[in-house]
């Protein structure tokens, strides 16, 4: 699934 | 940002630091695991690649700096300033059974089919194992030395902290992403067993040892 995740956590 | 995620983040940053500190002032890295610190090193690489194409704030750019810079410094004192001290006898956990199944698992289960986002999927999955070649030491010497018992106990605590952060987001923001809330729940499960000696004993003036 081309889902762009922008992973704001450490 | 809230204060879970807050606190999470400052007890993570307190147990790399006490680490660091404690190798460097007794010149000593006895009771420490090599192993783990070697996947938590690996963890930070793989997790923070988009270090300088993914600007998010300042904070985070930095913590991240801070976490890759402290994890390597630990891993090179350990195998190289203070080798002599290294416990490579009980150290003999077999990190290849923790990275080879989550290099797997971050193939077959995760958000996108991307080299990031499987490379961000393998950290998570190898960071709520990494602890076990250092709970596998303290298991076969038996006993932890006080500092490195604190260390363990921020460490825990960062990721419970963070349960309660996506507790938090999940009621407040409707966010929630399974791959970490699984891990992390994972994670601080390994430590329960070492929450309850911490607390019974070590809070308690004792010195942590683990039952024979």
């Amino acid at each position: 699934s081309k889902k762009n995740v922008a992973h704001d956590e450490l | 940002m809230n204060v879970f995620r807050f606190l999470g983040d400052l007890s993570h940053l307190v147990a790399i630091v006490i680490l660091l500190l404690k190798i460097w002032k007794t010149r000593s890295c006895s009771g420490i695991s090599g192993r783990s610190q070697i996947l938590f090193a690996i963890v930070f690489t793989t997790r923070y690649l988009d270090l300088f194409s993914n600007f998010i704030s300042v904070y985070n750019t930095s913590m991240k700096i801070v976490y890759i810079t402290c994890s390597y410094a630990t891993v090179y004192l350990i195998y190289g300033k203070f080798k002599a001290t290294y416990d490579f006898n009980h150290d003999t956990f077999r990190i290849e059974f923790l990275l080879v199944p989550s290099a797997i698992l971050a193939f077959l289960v995760n958000h996108d089919f991307s080299p990031l986002e499987i490379l961000w999927t393998f950290s998570i999955y190898l960071e709520s194992v990494a602890i076990l070649p250092q709970l596998f030491l303290v298991s076969k010497t038996g006993e932890a030395e006080t500092i490195t018992s604190h260390y363990l106990f921020a460490l825990g605590s960062y990721r419970l902290l963070y349960l309660l952060n996506w507790l938090w987001r999940y009621f407040s923001q409707g966010f929630y992403d399974l791959i970490a809330l699984l891990s992390g729940i994972l994670q601080t499960v390994l430590y329960c067993d070492f929450f309850y000696l911490y607390i019974s004993k070590v809070l308690k003036g004792k010195k942590l040892s683990l039952p024979a």
